[in-house]
């Protein structure tokens, strides 16, 4: 079975896109097959794994019915990971899903054929900074979600709301299976003890939740996605793609494929 | 006159609370008042500015109707700034703005009276990372915007699709004479390439409404937020500090009060 997992925290510029590029990319490696779906508008992730944004090849008209989620699946130049992009059109799903019934069931719906099909060993979905009703129903979608976070203190401030979400989906019935997989640090600047003070606390408030594997600030990783490639093969000796490798490991070992 | 001044870019994490926090800390140092909007259900610059969230404390409650706007203004521990909060209850915002008529109105239509009572010289808003309702609502209430980017490649990306939202609302009447005020560059590194090669290539495209001052990346401003403290308080000789005050004169002479 295909294991569905959302990356994902409101808080903003913490990780998500560079997590899930470079995690499609070292689960890749391994031989595993990942399909990224990119929920947000900005179309990082489309961008960070080589493709231009196009009009029309977004969620967004799988979602009004335009589409058949099968047209929209597109491959990268990377073996083993294929992508459903996006472009600015997908700001306009907010409302879209808000029209139908039962919006938390949106995009469980329409991507169930894809999901139940058993093609992919992983699902990366790729979240907006966001609290709205896309996010929301993404959720409700996922099997599990992967919260990255910086080691700074907004982005503590905001942890407990995005796992409060994840608890209340589950807990309400949405998404009875719904699991926290894990809390991984990124951006860890070890010379300041800020970074040290906030992995320490975090820690201490979700113990076993936190990824041993914390990602190190690197400028190799906000290089890459200039060349449109994950750092695991824009630089593959760098600090940067060796955390990600390690950080798959430990994720594959969590979270095993079907 | 108030002037009212966005502060966005749905980019996440590329500085637009650290911006509104510590100009608005800066103006006040020059004896000008000012009034903090936090747009952002998160509540960073409600937290930033020393301030705990507090449930009904947020704009939310004045779109909806059931409070006034004079009601949830309250001071901070800094002389010369007033905050209207936030609090998780904002996240609610999207879908009561898009229930009623003339939603581009609507913000304009809660603040008018405090915008045009003159009692503050700025009125500074903190947008979420988003290009939802309640960020294009807010930019029609505003009289221009500051949009701050990060010196990294993703940041470059988006930044057309600010500055062409901005010209949208202008162009098609909703608000004729929204400004870009400019474009600040945050977190610049100076160590590494990538950063100077992104400050040129926005230079070269948007020349003049890129500010001269540009905010190097500053351990003290990531630190501040845990104090609640703009880090022009916190460490006022730091570079941090330094680079904010810099930059409240650039401002403040591009964006002179009424
Ligand atoms: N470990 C790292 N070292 C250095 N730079 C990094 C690292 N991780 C991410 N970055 C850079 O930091 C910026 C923010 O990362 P990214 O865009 O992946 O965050 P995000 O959470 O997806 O942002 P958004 O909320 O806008 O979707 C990017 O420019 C990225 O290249
Ligand atoms: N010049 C700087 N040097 C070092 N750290 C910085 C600097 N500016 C901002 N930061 C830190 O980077 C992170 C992102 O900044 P901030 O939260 O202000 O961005 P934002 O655009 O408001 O994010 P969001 O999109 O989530 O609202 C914060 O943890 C902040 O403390
Ligand atoms: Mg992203
Ligand atoms: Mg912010």
């Amino acid at each position: 079975t295909t294991r569905v997992i959302a990356i994902a925290n409101q808080k903003g510029g913490v990780g998500k896109t560079t997590t899930v590029v470079n995690l499609a990319a070292a689960l890749s490696e391994k031989g595993l097959t990942v399909l990224v779906i990119d929920l947000d508008p900005q179309a990082n992730a489309t961008s960070g794994l080589g493709l231009q944004r196009q009009p029309g090849l977004s969620l967004y008209p799988v979602l009004t019915g335009a589409a058949d989620v099968a047209d929209i699946i597109q491959p990268t130049p990377y073996e083993g990971i294929n992508i459903i992009p996006s472009e600015l059109d997908l700001a306009g799903a907010e409302v879209e899903i808000a029209r139908q019934e039962n919006h938390l069931a949106v995009v469980r719906g329409v991507l169930d054929r894809v999901l139940t099909a058993g093609v992919f060993d992983y699902v990366l979905m790729d979240c907006p900074p966001s609290l709205g009703i896309l996010m929301t129903s993404s959720l409700a979608a996922a099997d599990g979600v992967v919260v990255t976070m910086q080691c700074e203190y907004y982005a503590m401030e905001g942890l407990s709301v995005i796992t409060s979400l994840i608890d209340q989906l589950r807990t309400n019935g949405v998404n009875p299976g719904l699991r926290l997989e894990g809390i991984l640090m990124t951006m860890f600047d070890g010379r300041t003890r800020l970074a040290a003070d906030v992995v320490g606390e975090v820690r201490s408030h979700f113990g076993e939740a936190v990824y041993e594997t914390v990602i190190p600030r690197n400028v190799r990783i906000s290089e890459a996605p200039s060349f449109g490639q994950p750092v695991v093969f824009y630089d593959p000796s760098s600090r940067g793609a060796e955390a990600y490798r390690a950080f798959a490991a430990e994720f594959a070992r969590r979270t095993p494929p079907g």
